[in-house]
């Protein structure tokens, strides 16, 4: 039975993708069982596995919306992980789920318990923004990891996604619960680093990772080759401390 | 009759309030009469020239949706420019906007002509989304000035963003131009920022400003005492380079 955790935070560009793809391939590494979700239009996490978003056929918009079977439609990849790609397809299914009568926030998870047997772990990547992809990433998942980039207008958001949260819990799915918070982009020469993560930390508590992301070049190298962390170079910085997440998060179970 | 800039880019967090909130204040230090429009749920812009988003009873969405006058909502800053602040109310906007009949791209145009004859430049900051409120601030723009982060997922957005171009133009808005593109975080220490930066500049060619933004801390501090560069520090490199791009926009004319 899989753990099923969403990849969300509505401000841009905090890490997001890199979090899903990495964390997703260094669990593989572990020998889990791993299956990554590409729920954002913009189809980075296909591609940050190495597919070529605009070839593919079929894509979680054909499971969502048109119904068909997501294991038909999930790929294996070269790296210890399959991945129900995405592309810009998706757009479609924001404003066709607003506009259908029942099951707007529910579809993905409809398709999600179909393959939850098959993995161990089901990682969601959301896109940045809090309407119907995000929320129904929130109902499919059993908890949520937020990544925070250690930036102002990052903090600023945080209490806006927990608002939402509340409300996913009241109704949707009263289970969600936040699984972790990971501190992204951290730039240990900057005081403006220490002063969100100090604040990040007051305001979650133990929930928040120990293992720290720091900003690196080879993190935003990788994906121009398609490939993870771990393949695009091992020896890396950001191979360490994703590879840390993973046994981090693998423990809390 | 100013000339109304939509600052737009669906790829989260590369910069598209930071450049609001810096060309805004630079042009206003040029002399210009300059409005600034804060389009995304976020409120960044808001609080990035010093408002408190939480506390404005009347935003944006009051404008769009409620009907009221621009002119009653906008506020002075402290920084040569106007603000029409946002905050999350305008979250229900875009669900608002999706089930109406009619005008559910134009509301935003119809504010801002309203005002258009008060200023010489209109920036409107966009969410990171190719949904109703960017379809709106497109609708409303006479260009689009697209920042572009030299990282890999944000170059494999721009043919996306191109698309949508393409059909704001065929129907909502003809008259749309490119009015420039900016490239931004450029962090001379690594090939990938080069790399990007030659495929962007091979294909939007003279579009593209002289001025590239580089990656500086001053610029991810000076919001969290919501201050545009200018006011925060003169002399830093962030402000030099606004100063140069407003130089740029306002010779475009
Ligand atoms: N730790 C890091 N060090 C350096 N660069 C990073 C790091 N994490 C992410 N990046 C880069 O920063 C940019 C933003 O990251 P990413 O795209 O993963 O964020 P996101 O939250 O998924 O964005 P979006 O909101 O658009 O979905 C990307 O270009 C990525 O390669
Ligand atoms: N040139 C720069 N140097 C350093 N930091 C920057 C620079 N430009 C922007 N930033 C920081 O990077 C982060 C992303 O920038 P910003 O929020 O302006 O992007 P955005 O495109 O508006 O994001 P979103 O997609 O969430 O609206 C912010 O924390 C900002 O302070
Ligand atoms: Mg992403
Ligand atoms: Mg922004």
């Amino acid at each position: 039975m899989a753990k099923v955790l969403a990849i969300t935070n509505q401000k841009g560009g905090v890490g997001k993708t890199t979090t899903a793809v990495n964390l997703a391939a260094c669990l593989g590494a572990l020998g889990r069982r791993v299956l990554l979700v590409d729920f954002d239009p913009q189809g980075n996490a296909t591609s940050g596995v190495g597919l070529d978003k605009t070839a593919q056929e079929r894509t979680v918009y054909h499971v969502v919306i048109g119904g068909e079977d997501a294991r038909s439609v999930i790929q294996h990849t070269d790296y210890d992980l399959d991945v129900l790609p995405a592309n810009v397809d998706l757009a479609g299914a924001e404003v066709e789920l607003a506009t259908s009568e029942e099951g707007r926030e529910t579809r993905l998870k409809a398709a999600v318990d179909t393959v939850r047997d098959d993995y161990d772990f089901i990682l969601i990547d959301s896109p940045p923004s809090l309407g119907l992809l995000s929320l129904n990433a929130l109902t499919a998942a059993d908890g949520i990891l937020i990544p925070i980039q250690c930036e102002f207008y990052a903090l600023e958001g945080v209490s806006e996604l927990m608002r939402t949260l509340d409300l996913v819990r009241d109704g949707l799915n009263p289970g969600l619960e936040v699984a972790g918070v990971l501190l992204t982009m951290f730039d240990g020469r900057t005081n403006l680093s220490g002063q969100v993560a100090d604040e990040v930390r007051a305001f979650f508590k133990e929930k928040v990772y120990e293992t720290v992301i720091p900003r690196t070049v080879r993190l935003s190298e990788a994906p121009s080759y398609g490939m993870p962390i771990i393949a695009y170079d091992i020896h890396a910085k950001g191979a360490e401390v994703y590879a840390e997440l993973a046994k981090e998060v693998d423990s809390r179970g």
